[in-house]
């Protein structure tokens, strides 16, 4: 999947299994991804778990758990909302699109997640105050939000070369152009969520990641407090991106 | 634990009224409301000396009083929140609104995003 941190880097990553994007004193989210493709190392969201730890007055300890074709509404004791204490709704579940998008409002810890599904895999946004997501202790784990994933699970791709008349990929029903053309529909702007866009219709064939690219993006645009640096251009540790041609 | 809110809110409740038929209703309107109260605070309350004795002191005074455990409390109605803003409690502590219990500190928190999408 790409990720997008806290201090805006833009990553694709192969992270397949269970990881976790965030681990502080008061949240705890971790994502499963699976293959896309066979043949190919990139994988996307199949399972998502989410945790809002017990807080003083406010809520008892909530888990959410997403996964592919069950996106509910309610927490996994079937409430909506953060328990029995005073405070209790100051944690609730919202349900936008059945099936398909749904957004948690943590208010006690100024902090909204929107999940979606597209297509086969899920999607995960957060908004949180800077000081909730650096309370953490050194012993609380990787969390890929924070310094994005190790190194060795970079994917450091670049858009193939055109070649005229054939796909890009053996599982692809896209050439680089008509993929181009159809992300461009959605996301006008060359940045890296149309190059991911790009990217994935590519990889994949599967007209849902355009879907994927174009939420994400919207989903920035509602939850980033800069809105100067929505756009990203240059992904980190990029070292030799085949397409080097200014965003714009 | 917040049991010593619940036993003030019931003092202040029945501070004027004084024991007899009369004022049983009145009696029964506040120890509903203390029982509501205490409904409430009881997972966190668990263990706490007085917040057991509130319970048990509250059962013997509905029996003596005879009160019905239905009825009106005098807690007044809350109304339905309007928007997502209005949806914590009018009584839920501070705390539970990240930027309110700030303001006094930081009034405008700095915030960051974090997302995850595609293959």
């Amino acid at each position: 999947p790409h990720l997008r941190t806290f201090t805006d880097d833009f990553q694709t990553c192969k992270v397949r299994g269970a990881w976790p994007l965030i681990d502080n004193n008061y949240l705890f989210v971790q994502v499963t991804n699976v293959a896309v493709v066979p043949g190919s190392s990139a994988t996307a969201t199949s399972k998502l778990t989410v945790i809002f730890k017990n807080f003083q007055e406010c809520v008892d300890q909530k888990v959410y758990q997403a996964e592919t074709d069950d996106l509910p509404a309610a927490f996994v004791d079937g409430s909506r909302n953060g328990g029995e204490k005073h405070g209790a709704n100051s944690l609730r579940v919202l349900e936008r699109v059945a099936g398909q998008h749904i957004e948690i409002h943590a208010k006690y810890i100024g902090t909204t997640i929107v999940v979606r599904q597209l297509g086969r895999y899920l999607t995960f946004a957060v908004r949180l105050p800077e000081e909730v997501a650096n309370s953490f202790e050194d012993n609380q784990g990787l969390q890929l939000c924070l310094k994005g994933c190790p190194t060795n699970e970079r994917m450091d791709w670049r858009l193939p070369q055109p070649r005229k008349g054939g796909s890009a990929a053996p599982h692809s029903a896209f050439t680089r152009e008509a993929a181009t053309a159809k992300c461009r529909e959605r996301l006008p702007v060359d940045d890296l969520y149309f190059r991911s866009c790009v990217f994935d219709l590519l990889t994949t064939g599967d007209v849902n990641f355009t879907l994927a690219a174009y939420y994400a993006f919207e989903d920035v645009k509602n939850l980033h407090s800069n809105k100067d640096k929505l756009h990203i251009y240059q992904r980190t540790a990029d070292h030799s991106e085949g397409n080097s041609a200014p965003g714009r | 634990c917040r049991i010593l809110k619940c036993n003030s809110e019931y003092l202040s409740a029945t501070s004027g009224l004084h024991v007899g038929t009369e004022e049983s209703a009145e009696f029964c309107i506040a120890l509903r409301a203390y029982s509501q109260c205490t409904r409430k605070t009881a997972r966190a309350c668990r263990g706490d000396l007085a917040y057991h004795s509130a319970v048990h002191g509250i059962e013997d005074l509905m029996n003596q009083h005879n009160c019905s455990k239905v009825g009106p409390t005098q807690t007044p109605a809350r109304a339905q929140p309007t928007s997502l803003d209005c949806m914590v409690h009018s009584d839920a502590p501070e705390l539970c609104n990240y930027e309110k219990s700030l303001q006094r500190h930081a009034p405008h928190p700095n915030y960051t995003h974090c997302g995850l999408f595609g293959d």
